[in-house]
């Protein structure tokens, strides 16, 4: 499953 | 965050200032796509709704509200302010052609079926095309001006910039997120054709970039 550690990015 | 990602950020900023400040002092929207900017103000509008659920950092949260006032800022002034000078007869992409796919596929494709995350996968998709409606009135009149080709360098270099930074994550975290990277690399390539254009013209012959 995925984490979300893109989601920092903009 | 690694050199690549903070200079991808610093150019995407660079970008959005430029046009602003260029719509700003000529007081003319002339040649910007106001699709162009609705689309991503779009983006902007549906990534960051996590504004309200997580906190990341002091620079995430101050970066993405610039970014949205920005984006809004920028679409005020086409539209209301200076729309006079916008040149709607030459920005005639249909934008549904967009929108209708990208929705599909944020629906299809996405790490989970909840509205925040269809929502950010959305803003992704959306991002990789937003550029096209500014890309085709461009094509279409065969020319843009030098501070809109500036504009536009930034703005796929922020993107390129990212792609840099996906690869330093990959090697040095063993992270990657397939749908963040391949929009990315799509993305990219839509501004390849206008690279070569910006540094063969633009650069080098100062002025307007035109079209062959």
């Amino acid at each position: 499953k995925k984490d979300n550690k893109t989601k920092d990015e903009l | 965050m690694n050199v690549f990602r903070l200079a991808g950020d610093v150019s995407h900023l660079v970008a959005i200032i430029i046009l602003l400040l260029k719509i700003w002092r000529s007081k003319s929207c002339a040649g910007i796509s106001g699709k162009s900017q609705v689309l991503f103000a779009l983006v902007f509008t549906t990534r960051y709704l996590d504004l309200f659920t997580v906190f990341i950092s002091v620079y995430n949260t101050v970066m993405k509200v610039v970014f949205l006032a920005l984006s809004y800022a920028t679409v005020y002034l086409i539209y209301m302010r200076f729309r006079n000078s916008y040149n709607s007869e030459n920005d005639t992409f249909r934008v549904e052609f967009l929108l209708v796919p990208v929705i599909g596929l944020s629906f299809l494709e996405n790490y989970a079926f909840t509205p925040l995350e269809i929502l950010w996968t959305f803003s992704i998709f959306l991002e990789a095309v937003a550029i096209m409606p500014q890309l085709f009135m461009i094509t279409k009149t065969g020319e843009a001006e030098s501070i809109t080709t500036h504009y536009l360098f930034f703005l796929g270099l922020y993107r390129a910039l990212y792609i840099a930074n996906w690869v330093w994550r990959y090697h040095t975290e063993s992270f990657y997120d397939l749908i963040a990277i391949v929009s990315g690399v799509v993305q990219t390539i839509f501004f390849c054709d206008f690279f070569y254009l910006y540094f063969t013209r633009v650069l080098r012959g100062r002025g307007k970039m035109t079209l062959p």
